[in-house]
């Protein structure tokens, strides 16, 4: 059994050298990966390493255009990564593992990885031995095509760090691996600023916000100063946000004026008020109206579903956008303004000719990182004319759009992950 | 000895496991060093021939190019193995001083990958400008909420 073994092995190996791309990357975008029924580890349960292995490959998943998910059933043939423990010589490897101590994997550049079975891996939940996890994120660095990087800080450094809390890939690996596979790009439903009111020790009330990208079922919160996505995202949507449609939200909008608090999100001819106090939709209003409601009853000629829309603190006004036109809503005459609707093209001008998003807006958000307006479409946004560009250049009109920039070379590492590794 | 083992035993060293040979000497730095990708495919010659077909052995695809006849000069004044050393030393921050000193063994001993490293990745473009700054002048002071360090996955 053990000759057969060696032989499906090598053929395999023969067959995906002659198939896979000449250069050090997959071209696939979605990677299939198993754990080798004759590589077990004798010291984790299965249970414990395919909960490592999925970690680990969500790690990367975050950072990089290419997901990853658990194939139990396809031909080997068609598996792209295997994982496997062995000690001594294993699993058909040319490269022997040499007991315990000083190596403790290596990795295949098509894919397969091995994990010497004398050295002590533990699970996260354990702080004593060799993390598999990080040495698991090492080994896919390598079959992704990293090689060892001599950096404080890399997760390719080529000797093993005992881990402090939690690692994370930084901001080098995340280049280096996209320096290889391109960076994360793609539509966003809406993209938000959800900003909090709080009482600090001395009872002065502080505004906090937080940035927020949703995506189908997901989302990601956006770390400002860290120029990345929280660690661990993106997650559901069902999971942080309570009562609002599971997928697909059109909008998010934020009315704050001296008088106005409210919270909405907008979903085709829907939408829901947002009680931040509870961290869920209002399913009633205080006279006992339910929510959802549709939109046209709520804000009086503004036609549902909408593509986006944001509020404008200077005009308190709700800016609507469907199509190529531009809707507006007086929040305190709580009746839509008239002369509205409006081309998009002639309330924000290109300031470029004809550089401009035109129609089907994705989503209008306004950055208090940023202090400006931006509005998103595909994989690009275009920034509005801020009071601030007014100052050092008043030719400029208000609210005209600069040119179209990459989203992802402004907010960075915004990434899909499998939908199987959505939840852990 | 510790107070207390953990219940299922894992934090005590299991005998039956084979021990990785570690690195001691010379030769098994030269090992280390070829294995690893610090040596191009260099053989030095050694007098003991049976070191020899060790070497052979664990390096089945490294061909063993015979330097036939010619005595190497004292082993660690081998130049190849010189310019390895001082390569490793340097890539791992320690003092290059091209000698098989205890901090380089100690290096050599620490567990590591498998995957040799002689493919060194070009300088990683550095953190852009575009980070935000928290204007102070805002009337309204907002704070953008961060989570400080990474929490445990």
């Amino acid at each position: 059994s053990k000759r057969f073994l060696d032989q499906i092995m090598f053929l395999d190996k023969y067959k995906k050298e002659q198939e896979a791309p000449r250069g050090k990357v997959f071209s696939k975008k979605l990677l299939k990966w198993r754990m080798i029924g004759e590589g077990y580890s004798s010291q984790l349960s299965v249970t414990e390493q395919r909960y490592v292995f999925r970690i680990a490959f969500r790690m990367w998943s975050e950072v990089m255009p290419l997901d990853f998910e658990e194939d139990n059933t396809s031909p080997l043939s068609q598996v792209d990564i295997k994982l496997g423990f062995g000690r001594g010589r294993h699993l058909g490897c040319s490269r022997e593992f040499d007991g315990s101590g000083q190596e403790f994997a290596h990795a295949w550049f098509l894919g397969d990885i091995h994990f010497d079975d004398d050295e002590h891996f533990t699970a996260p939940s354990n702080d004593n031995g060799i993390s598999l996890l990080k040495v698991a994120v090492h080994e896919i660095g390598h079959v992704l095509g990293l090689s060892h990087i001599h950096r404080t800080g890399s997760i390719m450094q080529p000797n093993y760090i005992p881990q402090e809390s939690g690692f994370e890939l930084d901001w080098s690996d995340r280049k280096a691996i996209q320096n290889l596979y391109g960076s994360c790009e793609g539509p966003f439903d809406t993209v938000f600023d959800f900003v909090r009111k709080e009482r600090n020790q001395y009872g002065e009330t502080t505004v906090r916000y937080n940035t927020y990208f949703f995506r189908n079922g997901w989302y990601w919160m956006y770390e400002n100063r860290n120029n990345r996505t929280r660690y661990g995202d993106p997650i559901t949507i069902s999971s942080g946000w309570h009562g609002i449609p599971a997928e697909k939200i059109d909008a998010f909008v934020h009315v704050w004026t001296w008088t106005k608090d409210i919270y909405y999100f907008f979903k085709g001819t829907l939408y829901w008020r947002y009680d931040t106090e509870n961290d869920k939709a209002f399913s009633e209003d205080s006279q006992g109206k339910t929510y959802p409601r549709l939109i046209s009853q709520g804000f009086p000629g503004i036609p549902g579903p909408i593509d986006a829309a944001y509020f404008d603190r200077r005009t308190q006004r709700i800016y609507f956008f469907k199509d190529s036109q531009v809707f507006a809503f007086d929040v305190n005459r709580n009746h839509a303004v008239p002369n509205f609707p409006k081309k998009i093209v002639d309330v924000f001008p290109a300031v470029a000719r004809n550089n401009h998003p035109g129609t089907n807006l994705d989503a209008a958000y306004y950055s208090y990182s940023h202090k400006a307006l931006f509005l998103f479409k595909g994989k690009h946004f275009w920034r509005a004319v801020s009071d601030q560009d007014r100052q050092t250049n008043p030719a400029l009109p208000l609210n005209a759009l600069f040119p179209q920039q990459a989203i992802s070379e402004q907010w960075f590492d915004i990434c899909n992950v499998h939908s199987s590794l959505l939840k852990l | 000895e510790k107070l207390f083992h953990m219940r299922d035993h894992s934090d005590i060293e299991p005998s039956n496991i084979q021990q990785a040979q570690l690195v001691t000497d010379f030769v098994s730095a030269q090992l280390f060093l070829s294995k690893y990708g610090w040596a191009e495919n260099v053989m030095w010659e050694d007098t003991n021939t049976k070191d020899n077909e060790h070497l052979q052995d664990i390096h089945p695809m490294e061909e063993a190019t015979a330097n036939s006849g010619k005595r190497s000069p004292e082993p660690t004044k081998n130049p190849h193995f010189i310019e390895a050393l001082k390569k490793f030393q340097k890539l791992n921050n320690l003092k290059v001083t091209g000698r098989l000193d205890d901090a380089t063994i100690t290096a050599m001993n620490r567990p590591r990958c498998g995957v040799p490293d002689n493919q060194v990745l070009k300088n990683i473009q550095e953190r852009p400008s575009k980070t935000e700054n928290m204007s102070k002048t805002n009337s309204t002071k907002i704070t953008n909420q961060v989570d400080g360090a990474p929490k445990k996955r």
